[in-house]
């Protein structure tokens, strides 16, 4: 464990309290993707499902069966308690488009063979890509409660703080793991805009708008 | 360098 991987985790445990902290504050779960919160569920199950199988540590676990549990539990509050502030008729993006290139790329890229293997690859890529329709709602709408932006803004910042976890990873153990990394570096770049604005406007104490 | 998956990573 290192500072970086450490701080990314934290950073990634903070998103899920910031978003649910939104959703209970202001009684709605408008502004929120149930396609993205939906993927995360999948992304969850299928990556920390080893849980079951494999011991890593008590930090692992305890993780795991956190993102496991609160993703499912958001979901729970967005299709139940607080349905009617969910709008399906901007949360539009074609989940499929996502999955059928996703699951083609796991069957490709792996590191074995097996189910639970293609599974973990699957997981990783359908993760890199499950904020798009968070992404694309933005976009729709143009702005976002600021509270918002704070999830997206740690969930972004989970991700690329893998990043020098990794280079430090290469250096200090000469361990280097490809697929996990293309798609960490795919997923921060999917945030390259959002972190612009958001530096740029909600820092410095303004809305998060879009330009027209 | 080894190439293989980090199972300690989240």
């Amino acid at each position: 464990m290192n500072l970086f991987r450490l701080f990314g985790d934290l950073s990634h445990l903070a998103s899920i309290f910031i978003l649910l902290h939104k959703i209970r504050t202001t009684r709605s779960c408008r502004g929120i993707s149930f396609k993205t919160q939906a993927l995360y569920v999948a992304v969850f199950v299928s990556r920390y499902l080893d849980i079951l199988w494999e011991w890593v540590s008590l930090y692992n676990f305890v993780m795991k069966v956190f993102f496991i549990a609160s993703s499912c539990f958001i979901l729970y509050l967005m299709k139940m308690k607080y349905r009617p502030t969910h709008d399906p008729s901007i949360d539009t993006f074609r989940v499929e488009f996502l999955v059928g290139p996703c699951a083609l790329l796991a069957l490709i890229f792996n590191y074995k063979f097996t189910f639970t293997e293609v599974l973990w690859s699957l997981s990783i890529f359908l993760e890199s890509l499950a904020i798009l329709p968070q992404l694309f709602m933005l976009q729709r709408t143009g702005e976002a409660e600021t509270i918002t932006t704070h999830y997206l803004a740690a969930l972004g910042a989970y991700r690329a703080l893998y990043i020098p976890n990794w280079i430090y990873r290469y250096f200090s153990e000469g361990v280097v793991d490809p697929i996990a990394v293309t798609a960490g570096l795919v997923q921060t770049a999917l945030y390259a805009d959002f972190f612009y604005v958001y530096f740029t406007t909600v820092i410095q104490g303004q809305k998060f708008e879009l330009p027209a | 360098m080894d190439q293989q998956r980090a199972k300690d990573e989240l």
